[in-house]
């Protein structure tokens, strides 16, 4: 070890273990961790080529050959609890914008147990559960993104057949951005804008199947392809969706809470703040997702900073650690503190929304509003702080931050999205500023 | 804030702007109002911050009240009201993250492990403040000379992190293969391991480039 980095280490005035079980939640979920962290990476099955040497071809290739495998792994080692199947997930996946079928875990297998009702359940979840459908969940589109009432994709309902005819009417309501569309998905949850008997009635989502189950190939009517390059993400086949009045049966529509009837007679469903629920739950993972982003920003800097020497306070010296000038330590150590806070408030939110979820299963809503409004505030507060950290950490690093060697490039740019999806930042903080104002 | 200028009791994280209703209400000139901040605790100073939170929300909803009888529209109210929306979030979201931290603080129990996350909490605390001095400033919750202080309190926290500043990375346990970065390795043994992962670069897996063959070597012959 190096000799420098060993000195910081027996200079520490607290017991490390002790706080790491703190930022787990107790030594059993740290035990637990690193049991799973073992499993993955003694496992020669994922062991893979830096995606900083492959092409972009290669980096999906890479990351669709590890979801498979992790699938198949993670039954053969009963994987089963959420926190386990994250942890096991993020050791396989590393970062975690590399996962090809990331969506169909996030976004469409949990839709599918929320809004299913036991008849939908009864079909769709079996297919999901076997990877013969793998799905994403497609909501943005290319003109219309945070502000959801501006969806245009339609879903016209049809009572002679009782089938709905879904339709992107004008090119900015092509959907757009969605991970694992475009060339991983053969289904997916798509949200429209819903009409019966002439009347629109809002936002709800449907069943799509976009490619042959067999063949993967797409089926008629459906136009879906990649978007192409982005600044990251390039495991990810983002990819865009454009509906030309493809129809899908009545059943497809999900109706745990919402239905259309066979004639077409639509029913509310009873409060339009179930899906707050979704939203919290997404957004409290972002808020621990950058205490997690920024902690490893700090790690590398710090360490590194803890390691190059350079220039000489005294003349005649040898050149100090980088960690030892007040300006690299009023650079990095704001960094490692927000990092801190920001996990804790990780913590607090995730706890708060399981609570209040138990509340909800009780019928009581009255606490979602408020931590509704209170997740969106926060996460963009985090996500934006984290941001320009990274960039604070990558530029502390001096020449080498720029070198992919760092990691710096590839968690800036894995990480930056966060800022604008699950809601733009700016419109995330004017929601926590209604609220504010209401009260 | 509409709910607490008409009377009502709030409960919840938003339960301060009844507070900050009741401390408004004082018979006093901002200038007069009490600023005694032990710039060393932090139920103070987050007391603080939970003030500037409320203040930003306050001003926030009278300029929406202003701009409303302006332009007689509630959408324009708002829009032009925008930044001033933005800027009370982001006190209340920072106020709430100052007020998580602390809380924290007291579910410890090791000794030295709560002794390294208050210097952490309290640096962190004191640098949003510094980050911010404007709104503290401006609504009069502490004066220069405090920020001043602050300033150098801040400096002592820094030398208080430092022997620390390793172990606390430590503690995130990011296992090298999570992290996969050579000037984070955990054994610090970055240089000779940036040579090795330079020399796994694609390009390098021939000595000699095919481009100089189609390109360098007739451009030679052409000058």
């Amino acid at each position: 070890m190096n000799p420098d980095i060993m000195k910081e280490r027996q200079n520490a005035t607290f017991d490390v273990e002790k706080l790491t079980n703190i930022l787990d939640g107790g030594p059993e979920k740290t035990k637990r961790r690193r049991e799973i962290e073992t499993l993955v990476f003694n496992d020669p099955d994922f062991e893979e080529e830096d995606p900083n040497f492959l092409s972009r071809s290669e980096r999906y290739d890479q990351a669709v050959r590890k979801s498979a495998r992790m699938i198949l792994k993670m039954r053969e080692y009963g994987i089963g609890h959420p926190d386990e199947i994250y942890f096991f997930k993020k050791y396989v996946i590393k970062r975690n914008h590399e996962e090809a079928m990331g969506l169909h875990f996030s976004m469409f297998m949990p839709t599918l147990h929320s809004q299913c009702d036991p008849e939908q359940a009864r079909k769709w979840l079996p297919l999901a559960n076997s990877f013969q459908v793998v799905g994403t969940y497609a909501q943005t589109e290319l003109g219309h993104g945070t502000h959801l009432r501006g969806l245009e994709t339609t879903a016209t309902y049809d009572p002679a057949t009782q089938e709905f005819v879904l339709n992107s009417p004008t090119f900015s309501s092509i959907k757009w951005w969605p991970g694992g569309l475009g060339k991983t998905s053969n289904c997916a949850i798509v949200i429209a804008q819903l009409y019966t008997q002439g009347n629109c009635h809002g936002l709800h989502a449907f069943i799509v199947p976009i490619r042959d189950f067999n063949t993967h190939e797409p089926l008629p009517g459906i136009v879906v392809g990649d978007i192409g390059p982005k600044f990251g993400y390039s495991e990810v086949d983002n990819g865009f969706l454009k509906l030309e009045n493809i129809r899908i049966p009545r059943e497809n529509m999900l109706m745990k809470h919402a239905t259309v009837e066979p004639d077409g007679t639509y029913v509310k469903p009873p409060s339009s703040k179930l899906t707050y629920g979704t939203m919290v739950f997404i957004r409290s993972l972002i808020v621990g997702n950058s205490a997690l982003f920024l902690a490893k920003s700090c790690t590398i800097a710090i360490r590194y900073s803890a390691v190059r020497h350079q220039s000489d306070f005294r003349p005649g010296s040898p050149e100090p650690q980088i960690l030892d000038y007040q300006t690299q330590q009023y650079k990095l150590f704001p960094l490692l503190a927000m990092a801190y806070a920001f996990a804790f408030v990780g913590q607090y939110m995730n706890d708060t929304y399981n609570r209040i979820t138990g509340d909800i299963n009780q019928g009581d809503f009255t606490e979602m509003p408020e931590l509704h409004a209170l997740s969106a505030g926060l996460k963009a507060f985090t996500t934006w702080a984290t941001n320009a950290a990274i960039e604070v950490c990558r530029m502390s690093c001096g020449g080498h931050g720029y070198s992919c060697s760092s990691a710096l490039p590839d968690i800036y740019v894995g990480f930056t999205p966060s800022c604008t999806y699950e809601g733009e930042n700016t419109v995330m903080m004017l929601q926590t500023a209604r609220y504010l104002v209401k009260s | 804030y509409q709910q607490v200028k008409a009377g009502k009791q709030l409960s919840g994280i938003v339960s301060y702007l009844n507070e900050a209703e009741h401390w408004r209400v004082q018979p006093q000139p901002v200038a007069a109002r009490p600023t005694v901040v032990d710039i060393n605790d932090l139920a103070s100073l987050v007391e603080v911050y939970k003030l500037r939170a409320a203040i930003l929300v306050e001003m926030a909803a009278k300029n929406i009240q202003q701009e409303l009888q302006r332009t007689k529209n509630q959408e324009d109210a708002w829009n032009n009201s925008a930044i001033d929306l933005v800027r009370a979030s982001d006190a209340h979201c920072h106020y709430v993250v100052v007020k998580l931290f602390t809380d924290k603080l007291g579910e410890i129990g090791d000794t030295a492990v709560h002794s390294v996350l208050s210097t952490l909490a309290l640096f962190y605390t004191l640098h949003g403040i510094t980050q911010n001095s404007g709104d503290f400033l401006q609504a009069g919750l502490l004066s220069v000379p405090q920020v001043m202080l602050i300033s150098v309190r801040i400096k002592e926290l820094l030398s208080q992190l430092r022997p620390n500043a390793v172990a606390l990375v430590d503690a995130f346990d990011i296992h090298d293969k999570s992290l996969n970065s050579v000037l984070g390795r955990y054994d610090g043994n970055v240089y000779e391991h940036l040579f090795e992962w330079a020399r796994r670069s694609p390009l390098n897996s021939t000595e000699v480039h095919e481009s100089f063959h189609k390109y360098l070597k007739p451009l030679r012959s052409k000058l």
